[in-house]
């Protein structure tokens, strides 16, 4: 309905704005309504101002400024609308190590009432993790798993 | 509602019955390149009913029975089951565990079940309607796929707003 | 024939004149997420005459005119100046060091020149022919790219092989 | 002409076969022409086979295995016909630890004895490097470059 749509916009836009802030330890984001008059046939733009640079279009950030938004928008997402459980296959693997930490703070906070699983090469993920799962092929071409570390499993 | 295990046999990589246990919050799947760590993110979405070959990396759905290696032959079939913790019932049934199984067979024959009572495929796209697992596409991030979320047209990213809505 | 060095003004984000040496063999540039890096590699590419604003990640090709910041106020222009040894005389030219210049002007205005000396868009396209720069689309591999020479169609690796022959 | 494309061919075949071997410490892959009996019209196979694992399609392997294959091609074609330098943007973004150690061994060999500029945020990458080059913006939006260390400029 339009209504829900609506506010679920709303919210999302909310979460985006002040997720993009943290990521970025500054600067602003957005999301419009490309038609806001007609929200449920509406396309949706995304505005990023990096902090102290000019909003431009997102084609012109570099890669890891791409992926840190992307993940902006993607936490805003799963905070307005969590899911049982997400699975984030190597999100990381443009950021520098900077914005690695301030994208593991994000998910740490979100794994505090979520379930996430990462898959990650990254060793600062790894530290973050309460459950570490190994993967290997002790034998060439066949998958083990070991299991490093299991937090336990939570209530309901 | 959380996942509380996987198990797999014969899928891709995985050639022998493979139990993977998750715990709460953050989980980490670590491992060197080529180990199975996609395998694995595979697995659960064809477990809940993934229908898109390409999405799974084949060309055919029998691409994902393990091949063989040149030690061990292919196998015959892939299963993968995973169990979900459903104490909160969000999902509408009356265990407070449900697993949910996905067998295929070489010939093309395919088996599917909740709690070990046989079902059709469209059984578990139903059981997952309303959970945001079934149709909220921005809770499972394949490999290099998280730029789409930016690169797609304004009418594709206000889809994912209308998974969320 | 190698790179020697590339001064830059008024370029994307390098607003400030800047030269930037090169040595022989291994080269590496380094920096954090949106320093500037990948935008050296666009600054080669549309030195040595790319057309494709897209390939260049712009909408407009005014878009690699440094834009402003909160503090600075956009320029009016970008240059970019590519000198190269050519002691080993690869190019067709009977100087040592060849300088390859492009400018834009917000109006649109373009400007090019080869050791200062002015000239058109293609004067600078032919001088490259046959080194390798112009048609080696395997020299310059740009962010995200290295995919591509697995995931292009057999026709399109086919032409790979093409520039190479 | 027909005969100095199947020469080609057959050149950079060999490069490939040899760099894929070396890459990933075993396996073997291959090049083939779709159609050999019209070389000037016909597409490129790409076949490779891993170590301990069965010859399967290029889609199927990992994201490092694809990047490690595509870097084996890529400096087949530049070892068979080098351009005055080349420029590679992040191409061992993909690539765990090992498979790191075994693309800067290439790429190091190569650099002997052509000019090859490499963006990278892998610190062995550029601990391989005989001139590193710091990008910095210490002026917000306002890129600077601070040459870290530079070799000397080889002659020809
Ligand atoms: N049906 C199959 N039978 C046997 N092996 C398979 C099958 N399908 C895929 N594989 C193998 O699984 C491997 C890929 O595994 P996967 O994509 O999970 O790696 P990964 O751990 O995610 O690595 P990376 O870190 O590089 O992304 C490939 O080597 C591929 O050959
Ligand atoms: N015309 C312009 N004027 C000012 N700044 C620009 C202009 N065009 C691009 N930029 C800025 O340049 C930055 C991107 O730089 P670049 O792509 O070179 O980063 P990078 O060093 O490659 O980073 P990464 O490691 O994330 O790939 C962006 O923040 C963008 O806003
Ligand atoms: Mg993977
Ligand atoms: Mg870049």
């Amino acid at each position: 309905s339009r209504a829900r749509f609506l506010e679920t916009f709303a919210e999302v836009r909310r979460e985006f704005r002040g997720l993009f802030e943290q990521l970025f330890d500054g600067g602003k984001a957005d999301l419009e309504l490309l038609e806001p008059d007609q929200p449920l046939a509406s396309g949706i733009e995304i505005i990023a101002h990096l902090p102290g640079k000019k909003t431009q279009s997102l084609a012109l950030l570099s890669g890891g400024e791409r992926a840190l938004t992307a993940i902006g928008l993607l936490f805003a997402l799963l905070k307005v609308r969590p899911s049982p459980f997400c699975l984030l296959d190597e999100i990381d693997a443009a950021l520098d190590e900077a914005n690695l930490d301030r994208y593991i703070g994000v998910l740490v906070d979100y794994a505090r009432s979520h379930q996430v699983i990462v898959i990650s090469h990254r060793p600062k993920v790894m530290e973050a993790a309460e459950s570490l799962l190994g993967i290997t092929m002790a034998e060439k071409g066949v998958s083990q798993v070991i299991s490093l570390r299991l937090a336990a499993q939570q209530e309901g | 509602m959380h996942l509380k295990r996987l198990e797999l046999v014969g899928f891709k990589s995985f050639a022998q019955r493979t139990r993977i246990e998750f715990g709460a919050g953050l989980n980490a799947v670590v491992g060197p390149n080529g180990c199975g760590k996609s395998n694995i993110a595979d697995a659960i979405r064809w477990v809940l009913g993934e229908q898109s070959v390409r999405s799974l990396r084949g060309s055919r759905m029998e691409d994902v029975i393990f091949a063989g290696t040149d030690k061990r032959p292919p196998l015959g079939y892939a299963e993968v089951a995973l169990t979900l913790d459903n104490s909160s019932e969000a999902l509408p049934l009356p265990y407070k565990e449900v697993t949910v199984t996905r067998k295929l067979f070489r010939s093309g024959e395919s088996q599917f079940a909740i709690n070990q009572t046989g079902c059709r495929l469209r059984d578990i796209h139903e059981l997952f309607i309303d959970t945001g697992l079934s149709k909220a596409s921005y809770a499972l991030i394949g490999q290099g796929q998280l730029d789409s979320i930016l690169s797609a047209n304004p009418m594709d990213r206000r889809m994912l707003l209308d998974e969320a809505a």
